[in-house]
């Protein structure tokens, strides 16, 4: 479904450059689930960044279905996001204005075949707290919100930045269930980004990069 | 060192009512290493945030070698975190403006007896990076400038809210390393909240919270 090939990404020149990912290439199948493994600054955000259409790299191309995003504008790039991906971020990126329920709304709205925001909360959890604002609620409650949002859309593409980082292990079995369920039904294209074994075992494949290259991929042979 | 006495903390009112704490009474001895853990939303933040006069509670009374903090006025409440209190916040919470270095210089200027702050960005691995802004950073690099600050401050009491959220389980330890370090050198009364339980196992005692209550308390005998 999405083909990386010879990606590189370096921020800054000279004596202050940073090599953020050197010569990467990987294939996300069809359906397939996929856990990304790495040190802190081994360059997983930026290669998922580069993947979701949310960044363009240096050098080298992606190809979704076999279209060039790095040939994209910023237009094609953002209808590419738009249609096809659900990207829930490191951050969170919740809109600070609006309720849980509305941030969900926000991108349901324009979906072709969304769950309805309450079902989605519902599944993460939140559904006593649809219409709080993101500062009435805890960091873990926040990042559930962010998962909700993604998997609302129905997407094609699932794209995960650490979806678990500020949860409790029997929250987060929850949300990592809701995402499996996604990718299970719906054959959603999955990567997530992870520190946590626990998700690691759920994948079809699992990627480590290391200083911005990969250096290893474990095929889940029970999978 | 710290006393809580009868604290809760309540949420709006009426139907939207939130009760984040209710009746937590909780000491934490000079020099202790206390772990907090709980699931997600059950009152971790909230509880660390009062304890180190970040946030007041709506009952109950926080006693700090004896002097009460919860009538102390906001200019006292300043004055009792900047005197004696590192904090490491669930969402860093760095100046954006501001490089590594100079955001942990800014808490060491005004300390009593601080690390260098190039020390305590070593400590936590990110020499390299110390002129590099947030914006700039990984995730897990942004979280470990927010311990380099605390520490660096050598505070008679340390507050981490989830200090390795961001951080794969080699930079995790490194960090939580340093905590220990600065908590056995220093007698740095330490709270930490986490999901880890590696992290447990450095703890004096772990604190349970559920739904907003202490639900238990472990000794670690070999401690
Ligand atoms: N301003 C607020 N208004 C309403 N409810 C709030 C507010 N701030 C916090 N809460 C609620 O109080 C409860 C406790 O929040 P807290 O942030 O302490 O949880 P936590 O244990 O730190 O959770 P996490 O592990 O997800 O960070 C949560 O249910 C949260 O939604
Ligand atoms: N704008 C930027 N300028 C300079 N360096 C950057 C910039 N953005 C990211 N980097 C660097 O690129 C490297 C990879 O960053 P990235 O965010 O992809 O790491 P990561 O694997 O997601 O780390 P973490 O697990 O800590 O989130 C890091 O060393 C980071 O500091
Ligand atoms: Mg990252
Ligand atoms: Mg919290």
């Amino acid at each position: 479904a999405l083909r990386a090939v010879g990606l590189s990404k370096i921020y800054g020149s000279g004596e202050v450059e940073v090599r953020a990912l050197s010569d990467v290439a990987l294939d996300l199948y069809a359906g397939e689930m996929v856990v990304l493994l790495g040190a802190s600054g081994s360059g997983k955000s930026t290669l998922l960044n580069i993947l979701g259409g949310l960044d363009t790299p240096t050098t080298g191309s992606v190809l979704f279905e076999g279209q060039d995003l790095t040939a994209s504008d910023d237009a094609g790039l953002t209808r590419f996001r738009r249609d096809y991906v659900g990207f829930v971020f490191q951050f969170y990126n919740l809109i600070a204005s609006l309720t849980a329920r509305e941030n969900v709304a926000l991108v349901t709205e324009i979906a072709p075949d969304p769950m309805d925001p309450e079902e989605a909360l519902a599944v993460v959890g939140l559904e006593e707290r649809m219409d709080h604002f993101p500062a009435q609620l805890s960091g873990g409650e926040q990042q559930r919100v962010a998962i909700a949002r993604a998997i609302a859309k129905r997407p094609k593409i699932l794209l995960c930045d650490e979806p678990t980082g500020a949860l409790d292990s029997k929250t987060g079995i929850i949300v990592l269930e809701a995402l499996e369920s996604v990718n299970r039904e719906l054959q959603t294209t999955t990567a997530i980004i992870t520190h946590n074994s626990v998700t690691a075992a759920m994948a079809d494949r699992v990627i480590y990069l290391a200083d911005g290259r990969i250096s290893r991929i474990d095929r889940n042979a029970s999978r």
